[in-house]
Order: C-alpha cells, then sequence, then structure tokens
C-alpha cells in the first residue's frame, strides 16, 4: 500500500477527484495554501495499492494543468509590484506528488 | 516512531481525540472532505512510539462507528436520485488508518 | 527526497513559512488544531531533498518558539477551572517535526 500525497491546484481539484473516484481509487481532499503564493490550493490524500499508483499519477497528468501567473518582481513580492511595474511569469505547476510507503493499513 | 493518518467521521472526532489525549498520545485535527460522498470528516495526525500503535488503533475500533448512508443509485450519483428514485446503501467506514515509519522526530 | 511534516503555532507560521520561502524551500500549509487544548495551530508541509533536511530544521528551530501557556489544573480541564482556581504551566512546543522517507516525487 502506498499513500500519495498530491497538492493541486483549486481549480483543478473537483475534476480531479471525479476521475479518480470513477477509475475506483479512494480520496481525501484537505484545503491548503501555497506557502509562496499564499494562494489557495488543495492537498489530496490517496492510499492505494502499490500496483495503482502509476494510474493515480497518470489521471493527475491528465486533469491537472500547469499555468502561468504572473507574479510582481522585486526581492519582495508585494511591494515592488507598485515601483517596478515589473511582472515575471512564473509557472505553477498541474501537481506536486509524494508516494510514501504505509507500513500497515487498516479499516475499522 | 510511527505517524498514524486515521481518516474519522466527525461524529466521532472529538470522542476519538478525546479518549487518545486520556491514553497519552499526541493528537492533530485536519479539517478534511470525502471525495466520494463530498461530506466533511476528520482526518487525524498521531506521532506515537512504535509500541503504541496498536494501542491507537483499539482506540480507534472503540470510538469510531460504521454506519450505512443512503445514497441515490446510479452512474451519476446526483442526477439519478429523482428519476429512479433507488437508493443504495453504502457503509462508511469507522476509521481508514495509515501507518508510516517516521524516519526522524524532534520538537524544537 | 523527504517530507517534513510540522506542527507549529499559528503565531508563528507566517515568520517560518517566509524564511523556508526565501531560503529555496517549498512549502504548503494546512490549518489544524491541537487535540489537547482544541487550539488552532498549522500544519507545513515541505517536500525537500535528503541534504536539506538540517536546514528546514534549523530554521525552525529560529521561527517557532516554546510559550508557556496556563490551563485549568484538574481532571477535566474545563470544569475544574473555576472549582479550584487552579492553574498549571503548561509548555506548548516550538515545533513537532516528523521527517518521513518519500519513495518517489513527480510534478505533472
Ligand atoms: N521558495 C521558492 N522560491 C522560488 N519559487 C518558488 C518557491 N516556492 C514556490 N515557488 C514557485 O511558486 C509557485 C507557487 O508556489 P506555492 O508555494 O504558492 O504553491 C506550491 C506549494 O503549495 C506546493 N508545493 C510545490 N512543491 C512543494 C514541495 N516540495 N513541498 C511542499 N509543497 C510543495 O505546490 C504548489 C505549486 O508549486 P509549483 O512548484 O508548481 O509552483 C511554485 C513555484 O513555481
Ligand atoms: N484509501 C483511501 N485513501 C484516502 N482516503 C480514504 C481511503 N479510504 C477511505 N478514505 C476516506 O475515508 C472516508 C470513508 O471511507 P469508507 O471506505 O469508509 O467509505 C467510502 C466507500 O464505502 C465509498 N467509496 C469511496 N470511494 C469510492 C469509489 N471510488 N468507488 C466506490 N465506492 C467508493 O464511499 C464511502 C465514502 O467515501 P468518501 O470518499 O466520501 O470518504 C472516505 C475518504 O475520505
Ligand atoms: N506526537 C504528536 N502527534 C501529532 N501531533 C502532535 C504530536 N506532538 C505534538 N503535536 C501537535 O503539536 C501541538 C503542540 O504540542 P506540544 O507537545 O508542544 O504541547 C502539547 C503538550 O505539552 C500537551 N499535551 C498534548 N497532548 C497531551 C496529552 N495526551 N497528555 C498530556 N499533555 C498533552 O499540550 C500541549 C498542546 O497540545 P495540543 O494537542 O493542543 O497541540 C499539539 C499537537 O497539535
Amino acid at each position: 500500500m502506498k499513500l500519495i500525497i498530491a497538492v493541486v491546484q483549486d481549480q483543478d481539484s473537483d475534476r480531479t477527484i471525479k476521475a479518480l473516484n470513477d477509475a475506483g481509487h479512494r480520496v481525501t481532499r484537505v484545503a491548503s495554501t501555497g506557502g509562496f503564493f499564499s494562494v489557495g490550493n488543495t492537498t489530496l490524500l490517496s492510499g492505494v495499492e502499490d500496483s495503482q499508483v502509476r494510474s493515480v499519477i497518470d489521471i493527475l497528468k491528465t486533469t491537472c494543468e500547469r499555468r502561468t501567473r504572473l507574479i510582481p518582481a522585486g526581492p519582495n513580492i508585494v511591494e515592488s509590484a507598485a515601483m517596478m511595474g515589473a511582472f515575471v511569469e512564473v509557472e505553477v505547476g498541474g501537481a506536486t506528488v509524494f508516494v510514501l510507503d504505509v507500513e500497515h493499513f487498516e479499516q475499522v
């Protein structure tokens, strides 16, 4: 058994959960926030058999899009915006995926 | 040290946390949502010594009840409800428990 | 790759995230609640290269303070407060840190 922890963008979360459920995978969603942009995102927990890990990641690949965000340039993201008027493009991922080994799984 | 991640139903969460704390276990709770029913539930994180894993799971067994939910039958749970008027019983678990190995634990 | 799960006090979370980001670490924050005090706190998830674990923990040491809380003494924390008027000091940690091994990491 593996526990997949995937951070996805809010816009992709409903579609992703539905696709995972339709494929028979179990999923729990947790509201979260990105550290850098302080923008809300979604952390998914999905415990699956070892043989299903690839299937889950393939689904994430199709349901989670990479997007480009314009953020103010400069050492301090917030203050520099007005002054420099310069923005940089930062790519925000489709999904950031961690696969952890589960030593023991049980439903009581 | 092991990290126990347990998804429990909201109705059982207070009683479960109190029982874990009374037994000397440390617990952090995170609000979460089931992927399939989109109903709120609770994800507990509890780091315990290896020898305490069984004690935590035994407590979950006594404080978390399995319940039956009636959900609309049909391929698309939401739309089929009115048409078919048919409901199926789905059992929702007491607790879904993942035990992960902790490589390093520290309180700073 | 390791996944660091750190429970920190709300008062320290913004400063901690900024310091981690400034050092080039990626962080996701999740709102959580302490089981014992039922007071809100913050659970941070940070996936880092093995060689960066120490750096993250050192940052937590400088940004997370241990604080003393006065809680009502007695077997039932809430009811005993008025009667006994007795309070005990409980130290609440800077950060509670779990380091887990990541079997596979991917950004899709
Ligand atoms: N310290 C830093 N220095 C420079 N650039 C930085 C940075 N931290 C983040 N970024 C950039 O900003 C984007 C948004 O990061 P945020 O922390 O808001 O939102 C992140 C975070 O919530 C989560 N995440 C990504 N990698 C993570 C990791 N290793 N551990 C924990 N969470 C991670 O996934 C979200 C999207 O990440 P993604 O990599 O696609 O996109 C990131 C990345 O391109
Ligand atoms: N392997 C796993 N990984 C991550 N989280 C897990 C998990 N197994 C269970 N959970 C979490 O525990 C809740 C209860 O699961 P249970 O299996 O008892 O009860 C489930 C199960 O009987 C059924 N179910 C869930 N997903 C299904 C699917 N893809 N196909 C068919 N039935 C499903 O619906 C009930 C409610 O599911 P819901 O998703 O709303 O809520 C789930 C989910 O939040
Ligand atoms: N092994 C672990 N697994 C999961 N989460 C953990 C953990 N150890 C600590 N935490 C998290 O960190 C918070 C602060 O813990 P700390 O040990 O500094 O400070 C704790 C500790 O001094 C004390 N405490 C907690 N549980 C206790 C228990 N069962 N018996 C006696 N004292 C307890 O009360 C303070 C506040 O606890 P609270 O639960 O509200 O909040 C906890 C909890 O959310």
